[in-house]
């Protein structure tokens, strides 16, 4: 599914360079469940900013189910995550005069479904995270966690092919963040290519691999043992 | 220093009435480093805001280090909370416009101090943290977890009485992590009395005192073993 090669980021400030991403490859497969960690600021949101075809990257290739993203023209790239990709943006992004419920509806109504059946996924991913009783607030009405749950929401509502999710459960207690987690492992089981990452262990453990990034490269992949 | 009796808030949305906070009783003495900890959505970052006067009770009194703050004027409020209390978001709220270096300055600013001192001990607070590569950046070019050092840094760079962090260590991994909570608990042996809602455990632990919050109200208190 997607497959990154040589892929580097940087960023010029003045007379500085500051090289997010150096030289990734990077290959996960349909149906696979991968955890990324390393210390803050060594590149992991970069990566998935530019898997996400949120981004682009300075150079090197990125090939999405099979097709070529680095060279595709901005609406075309819109198209492309819209219809396969759901994204739990670090820092959420929730558009803070919607409501809950029109937050995880919003990416339903750019693939242009109905009102009737997208109201009803929305107000079923609002109810997976436990938040039914929260659904007609807007952020700011709502505490830390429970606004991580509705990004959480919001990326699974359309059932994407490839979910990507960064630091789903840092506003979360372990409570609530072991359910995000039993949610992603069942879509997971369901055939989702999920990508998470996190810097806790037991999320990490979950999934069937490990992948370190640090200093702007993938430093290191351990397979999980199963079970 | 920190005397809640009998607090309540409650936020009334059409015909409903949220309660954030029940009826809650909080004594914090001067010098303590209390932890606290509950389920996403418990009302800990509601309790934080009245502690910290960004929020006022809707019941019960509040008295800050002798005085009794639940009927001050806004500007009295501000002027007790800019010369006494830092403060740690649990969204960070770095102002997108400025550096880094210039978020740390702002409560300095608002002090009144001279350009030369608060620009040096907003260094030294970026510093303190690890970011003096980054004084230079805009919140837009950091990662999730520097924006948040950089907010732990805006708290600290003005050396207050009352340290009120939320949730400090979510989006850093365990070493940054580790480094955030060595720096307070270094202040809090200078005398810095310290409050920290955290989900992490590693962090409570490092507390003298774990007040757990569920359903608005302080469910119960642990005493943490020394050593
Ligand atoms: N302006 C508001 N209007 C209505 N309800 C609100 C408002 N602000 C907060 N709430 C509700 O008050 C409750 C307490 O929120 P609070 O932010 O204190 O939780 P928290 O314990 O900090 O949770 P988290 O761990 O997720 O950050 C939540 O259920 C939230 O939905
Ligand atoms: N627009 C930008 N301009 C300059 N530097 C940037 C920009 N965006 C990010 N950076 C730098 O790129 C590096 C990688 O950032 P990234 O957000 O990918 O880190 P991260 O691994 O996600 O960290 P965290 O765990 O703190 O979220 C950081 O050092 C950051 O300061
Ligand atoms: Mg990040
Ligand atoms: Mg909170």
């Amino acid at each position: 599914v997607v497959e990154l090669r040589g892929v580097a980021k940087t960023y010029r400030m003045g007379s500085v360079t500051v090289s997010a991403l150096r030289d990734v490859d990077l290959d996960v497969a349909a149906g696979d469940m991968v955890a990324i960690t390393g210390p803050s600021g060594s590149g992991k949101s970069t990566l998935m900013n530019i898997v996400g075809c949120l981004d682009r990257p300075s150079q090197g290739s990125y090939v999405l189910a099979g097709r070529c993203v680095d060279g595709l023209a901005d609406d075309a790239l819109a198209e492309t995550r819209n219809r396969s990709i759901g994204f739990v943006f670090q820092s959420f992004h929730l558009l803070s005069r919607l409501s809950a419920l029109e937050n995880v509806e919003l990416p339903l109504v750019y693939r242009g479904m109905g009102v009737r059946r997208r109201r009803a996924l929305a107000c079923q991913a609002l109810a997976d995270v436990g938040l039914e009783d929260r659904m007609h607030h807007l952020p700011a009405q709502l505490s830390g966690g429970q606004q991580q749950r509705v990004a959480v929401a919001r990326a699974l509502a359309g059932r994407p092919s490839l979910l990507l999710a960064d630091e789903p459960t840092g506003n979360l207690d372990s409570r609530a963040g072991r359910d995000v987690l039993a949610l992603f492992q069942g879509l997971n089981d369901e055939g989702m290519t999920v990508v998470v990452v996190t810097h806790d262990p037991l999320v990490a453990r979950h999934c069937r691999r490990i992948l370190s990034v640090a200093d702007g490269l993938i430093a290191g992949c351990a397979e999980v043992a199963a079970g």
